[in-house]
């Protein structure tokens, strides 16, 4: 575990937990790509099939499952407590179009043949894309709420600090596994203008707003 | 390297 692991999980999870929040304490999902919950959701579970099989550490099991119960309350929340604040006019992402190239990739392109692996890397080629629903969300409504914005800064800067602790891994133990990072890469491209936006408006006070 | 497909990462 380096610091730039570390801070990625620190990261993700604080974008886990403000979406969860923002729904429940708003009680309101406008702005938010269930879609893209619903990958998210789709990810966490074909990536973590090895919960009870593979032990690896209280950290990695307790993390993992607050990930999955997380992410499955957020698309409850939204598909079902809230569903009348759900913007279903503008949330149309084909999220099958993600699906099925990410589960043909992972089938062509993998570590190994074995139905855990292919779901695992199902996930990785998944979460490079998952966020395009909810991007497209906010690009069709031309802008997002403040809590939005921090919940996809904090969700962009996850996987960035992620990249760094591959080439930290990589210079340290010679560890490198280019299926996750060339995945990890694309994923952090698609925040790129996202990022601009971020740093140029929000951190200045004013709202996020996509140039008309 | 490290046997790849054991996923130590979350």
């Amino acid at each position: 575990m380096n610091v730039f692991r570390f801070l990625g999980d620190l990261s993700h999870l604080v974008a886990i937990v403000i979406l969860l929040l923002k729904i429940w304490k708003t009680r309101s999902c406008s702005g938010i790509s269930g879609r893209s919950q619903i990958l998210f959701a789709i990810v966490f579970t074909t990536r973590y099939l090895d919960l009870f099989s593979n032990f690896i550490s209280v950290y990695n099991t307790s993390m993992k499952i607050v990930y999955i119960t997380c992410s499955y309350a957020t698309v409850y929340l939204i598909y079902g407590k809230f569903k009348a604040t759900y913007d279903f006019n503008h949330d149309t992402f084909r999220i099958e179009f993600l699906l099925v190239p990410s589960a043909i990739l992972a089938f062509l392109v993998n570590h190994d043949f074995s139905p855990l692996e292919i779901l695992w890397t199902f996930s990785i080629y998944l979460e490079s894309v998952a966020i395009l629903p909810q991007l497209f969300l906010v690009s069709k409504t031309g802008e997002a709420e403040t809590i939005t914005s921090h919940y996809l800064f904090a969700l962009g800067s996850y996987r960035l600090l992620y990249l760094l602790n591959w080439l930290w891994r990589y210079f340290s133990q010679g560890f490198y596994d280019l299926i996750a990072l060339l995945s990890g890469i694309l994923q952090t491209v698609l925040y790129c203008d996202f990022f601009y936006l971020y740093i140029s408006k929000v951190l200045k006070g004013k709202k996020l707003s996509l140039p008309a | 390297v490290i046997a790849r497909t054991r996923h130590d990462e979350l």
